[in-house]
């Protein structure tokens, strides 16, 4: 069972697409997946169809270790892809989970716990790199990186590496920097290009040759509570993150 | 003196971007303005071309009382408008605060002893409604909510609203939800014009009548250390950001 983080302090860089997609494509070639909101936001959650009001337990239950892991996954309406929503108390398991100890591995353990068994789990992330996020650090050995191609997102890179070494080297040493994938991009624009070749520059093969495109479907899907792929599958937002799917299998499994 | 937090737990929407060229256009017709980077990503400052090597004391070392608020403010390239950066300290604040008495009140309690006085002071915040988002809070007496015309975006809108009410209930009794401006709008976008007709609806007078285009201009002119207003007056989303200080006078003011 491989699980990956996907994160990025940055906000809006397209974390939950990218999960929601990236989870959505690989269960439609068979394999068994897992996505898990540890976002307080909820939009994976939404992104897949399981609005607030069908959320009993979640992440956060889950991390508390309030009920099994088994008793939170929920299915969603895509064959192989199952769901841990986040609830409502997501948004005040930060603070407690401060005090606590062993609290960085709290997610660790509930997965060690865990009897089912997936190919794949996806971790989509909060905002920040404050203790939900380092959790999933501990508990994945994977790091998928989506970022915007532009300034501010480039800036804030220096710090997910920092903190990814940090992890990598005091709590969780399988940690691997999997890959950094590019999204919204826009052709038009001269800063996205040179945004593009600077990161291509700098992180090698790290970096996907996918390129998710800036496209509006992308956006829309949400409000129909479906991964794009499902929404509006010739769009070109879709058929980038079935192009993503492909390179991340055969990146992780040498196909 | 009135201070005004600019927030939304909703990554990328817009907020530092608002606070910058909110600020800059402010400080442009002769309103002594301060700008306060309370992100650990530290984009505001960035933003009005203060790079992360020239930043000596910040608002964590205000916010933890380490030096007095005027040790911490730094002029910028733009008369009439002050910074107070972000430093790299900052991103491990909110696990310091945990433990403190009074950890909400400490950035109201820095601006008490402050001697200097400004017409307008703008707190950006970072993608969380943390313990920094909760200090502006109790600090301010408006708070303005950047939304992006999304919907990921309008989903947490809830959220936000939520924890406005409690902060007014239990800490801070005088903080206004002052309003709400929509940004990035693409008006090819079906979603968005939507999303803006539903926001309008939902919230009446707090929608601000400008409506920020989505204009690639305002994404460069951080690239260059410039608020767009400075990068490129001429452009679409420089003259919203004008529009949008003539406004904001307006609604504070009276004019
Ligand atoms: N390729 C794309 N084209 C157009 N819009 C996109 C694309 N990818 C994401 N979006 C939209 O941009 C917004 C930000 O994306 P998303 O919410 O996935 O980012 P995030 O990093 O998860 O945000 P947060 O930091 O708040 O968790 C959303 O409204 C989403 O629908
Ligand atoms: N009107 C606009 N048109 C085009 N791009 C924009 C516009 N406003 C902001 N941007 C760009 O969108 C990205 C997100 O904006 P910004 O960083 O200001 O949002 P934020 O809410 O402060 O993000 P975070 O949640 O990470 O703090 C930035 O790269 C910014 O340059
Ligand atoms: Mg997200
Ligand atoms: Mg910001």
């Amino acid at each position: 069972m491989e699980i990956i983080t996907i994160a990025n302090q940055k906000g809006g860089v397209g974390k939950t697409t990218t999960a929601v997609n990236l989870a959505t494509a690989i269960s439609a070639v068979g394999k068994r997946v897992l996505l898990v909101d540890l976002d307080p936001q909820g939009n994976a959650s939404t992104g897949v169809g399981l609005f607030r009001e069908d959320r009993k337990y979640g992440s956060y239950e889950m991390i508390l270790g309030h009920v099994s892991p088994e008793d939170t996954i929920v299915p969603t309406s895509v064959p192989n892809l199952d769901l841990i929503p986040a609830t409502q108390h997501l948004s005040g398991a930060e603070l407690e989970l401060v005090g606590m100890q062993e609290r960085e591995y709290k997610l660790k353990k509930a997965f060690q716990s865990f009897s089912y068994q997936y190919d794949y789990v996806f971790l989509d992330c909060p905002p920040s790199l404050g203790l939900l996020t380092v959790n999933a650090f501990v508990a994945s050995q994977h790091l998928l990186v989506p970022l915007q191609c532009e300034y501010y997102a480039l800036e804030g890179l220096s710090q997910l590496i920092q903190t990814h070494q940090l992890v990598k080297a005091n709590l969780n040493k399988n940690l691997k920097l999997h890959g950094i994938v590019l999204t919204m991009f826009d052709k038009r624009s001269g800063l996205n290009v040179s945004v593009v070749n600077d990161v291509k520059k700098h992180f090698g093969g790290l970096v996907y040759d996918t390129v998710v495109p800036r496209n509006i479907k992308v956006s829309e899907a949400p409000s129909y509570g479906k991964p794009v792929i499902l929404y509006n599958f010739k769009s070109p937002g879709s058929q980038s993150y079935i192009l993503l799917a492909r390179e991340f299998l055969i990146r992780m499994e040498g196909l």
